[in-house]
């Protein structure tokens, strides 16, 4: 079985002066995950 | 051929022996058949697991070498379309929910777990007290077994699984199946889904022929798909973060846990249920089967999280026909087919209160994947 995500997520903040709040994952194909692990992080 | 040959005169000398006898042996069966059958099956099957073991390696070295396999429909996709999928499902479903003498279930547990890799030491209960193979399927884990990340900017992982593909989905809302052939998303999660990406095309594109139908639809469902249209495409000149749409594709294995927890905290407001197919969807059949998560049963979910947008899709599969929402008991999948031919329209439920729907947070269970 497949459990597919699809999600609205931060992209890239306009003003340069801020932190780049952009999501970002942090598996990539291939690998194991287990349910709990973080997939993907963004900073506010 | 040669072996065949040898047999069948084997079979006629033994005859022109028993008949030159006569007396002794009357009707005995002839010696040689059942053994030459026997042979000559084993034969084969060992043949064939030959042949698929030289393709997996040949496949797992071109991944090794970084080649990325194309889509290749074959013989065995177009007969897997032949064949009854569903009642092979159900008939699946049934056999392994076939009750266990409680003597004989640590076996039959332990062997399921050798066979597929699962881990033991995780299992909530004794062996013992799971009565059938399905039982052990849907088996929950001891606490701790799965500590849930607390950071409150992270998104986990909903299930145990192989990541098979993640990304960002830009202009064209699809998700790559296998290089050479991508689906689209809102196949996947269905026409009246409110990705936002089409909410908001679906605003500025309307022809005006569609304009009336569709405004007794918006009309319903209008209070969240504006709310959920991407700033990206609504205000260019907004000042509040942009928002992409990201997408993570994970794959269970047999042997895998196979609960579904919630990624996010997020309010679930529409369920939608595709009859779909049940093709396998291992890796072999993502290549050889098109549009497989389009075409398959599944469940989809949507609603909204913090950061907008959010849907989940379970895809089933043969052997994992059923999944089961512990939000919704009452949803049954993989039930026999009304209609043999056309696939039918997706079934819909709005979860009340409107606009608020079922609340979870990150790491409720959801639903199970179960078999048959």
């Amino acid at each position: 079985s497949t459990v597919v995500l699809v999600f609205q997520a931060p992209a890239l903040k306009k003003h340069k002066d801020q932190l780049p709040s952009e999501f970002r994952f942090c598996v990539e194909k291939g690998d194991k995950v287990r349910m709990g692990e973080a997939i993907g992080r963004w900073h506010d | 051929f040669f072996f065949l040959r040898n047999l069948h005169s084997a079979t006629n000398q033994a005859r022109a022996s028993i008949n030159g006898s006569g007396s002794s042996s009357g009707s005995k069966g002839n010696p040689f058949l059942v053994p030459g059958a026997t042979v000559a099956t084993i034969f084969m099957l060992g043949a064939l697991h030959a042949r698929r073991m030289y393709s997996d390696k040949k496949i797992e070295e071109a991944r090794d070498s970084g080649i990325e396999l194309e889509l290749q429909p074959d013989v065995k996709a177009k007969f897997l379309m032949m064949l009854p999928l569903r009642f092979i499902s159900r008939f699946w479903g049934f056999l392994s929910s076939t009750e266990l003498p409680v003597w004989l279930r640590p076996y039959a547990h332990r062997a399921w777990a050798r066979a597929f890799h699962s881990n033991l030491e995780e299992v909530a209960l004794p062996l013992d007290q799971y009565a059938s193979v399905k039982d052990f399927f849907v088996r929950s884990l001891k606490e701790g077994c799965r500590p849930v990340d607390t950071d409150q900017h992270s998104l986990i992982s909903p299930v145990d699984g192989t990541i098979v593909r993640v990304g960002e989905l830009k202009e064209g809302v699809m998700i790559e199946q296998v290089k050479g052939f991508s689906y689209s998303v809102s196949s996947l999660l269905g026409a009246g889904s409110f990705l936002p990406l089409m909410a908001a095309k679906d605003i500025h594109q309307h022809d005006g022929s569609q304009q009336e139908n569709n405004i007794r639809d918006e009309s319903t469902k209008s209070w969240w798909r504006i709310s959920l249209a991407s700033p990206k495409l609504r205000e260019s000149s907004s000042s509040r973060p942009m928002k992409g749409l990201f997408y993570c594709v994970i794959y269970l294995r047999p042997g895998d846990y196979h609960r579904i927890h919630s990624p996010v905290d997020w309010n679930v407001l529409l369920r939608r249920h595709f009859s779909g197919r049940l093709y396998p969807v291992n890796e072999r059949a993502t290549r050889t089967i098109k549009n497989l998560y389009v075409e398959n049963e599944r469940v989809v979910l949507e609603g909204k999280w913090q950061e907008g947008y959010i849907a989940m899709a379970a895809v089933g599969a043969t052997n994992i026909g059923s999944i089961e929402l512990f939000i919704e008991p009452s949803l049954r999948t993989n039930q026999p087919r009304k209609k043999l031919l056309q696939s039918e329209a997706p079934e819909e439920r709005l979860y009340e209160p409107e606009g608020t729907g079922v609340l979870l947070k990150k790491g409720d269970q959801v639903g199970v994947f179960n078999m048959g």
